[in-house]
């Protein structure tokens, strides 16, 4: 079965999250 | 001094980083349990969203604070309740191979593991408080 399309743009919301959360997390520490 | 605190949060954070990115790649390659783990995220997003909103209205009921929740937390509920109702669509669960499931059987094991998560979340939350209060 295809990819849908709205799962691949999930993905990419949820990859974008990611470095968000790790961007978060440097901050807290520095 | 609330050093704990600072790494509780940013240890909580990472965590969360490592699930979405498990998520995301689950999602990725079409595997079951990358819909569950993508779909119990977005589902307990509606539950924590909506539990906001009721706890706001019972504890601070000021018109400010009531507007500001309903619309902050409303928006974020009815989107994810949007991705959820896509994630139930029939091509998507035919691309995560549940297509022999039923939607209702999916919604009550979903429902199911979000309203537990809930449960687990204001425990934790109530003990993190009580241990800041002393």
């Amino acid at each position: 079965v295809k990819r849908p399309i709205g799962v691949s743009i999930l993905v990419v919301l949820l990859g974008i999250t990611v470095l968000l959360c790790i961007f978060i997390c440097v901050n807290i520490l520095s | 001094t609330l050093s704990w605190v600072i790494f509780l949060t940013s240890g909580i954070v990472f965590i969360l980083a490592g699930l979405i990115l498990a998520a995301a790649i689950g999602m990725w390659i079409g595997a079951t349990w990358g819909w569950w783990l993508g779909t119990t995220g977005y589902a307990f997003s509606v539950v924590l969203n909506v539990a906001g909103m009721m706890i706001v209205t019972v504890m601070n009921p000021q018109a400010e604070a009531l507007s500001s929740s309903y619309i902050k937390n409303g928006t974020r509920a009815f989107i994810a309740g949007l991705i959820v109702l896509y994630l139930f669509q029939d091509n998507v669960l035919a691309y995560f191979r549940l297509q022999n499931w039923s939607k209702g059987k999916l919604f009550g094991v979903l429902a199911g593991i979000t309203l537990g998560l809930y449960a687990a979340h204001f425990l934790i939350v109530q003990i993190v408080f009580a241990a800041l209060v002393v």
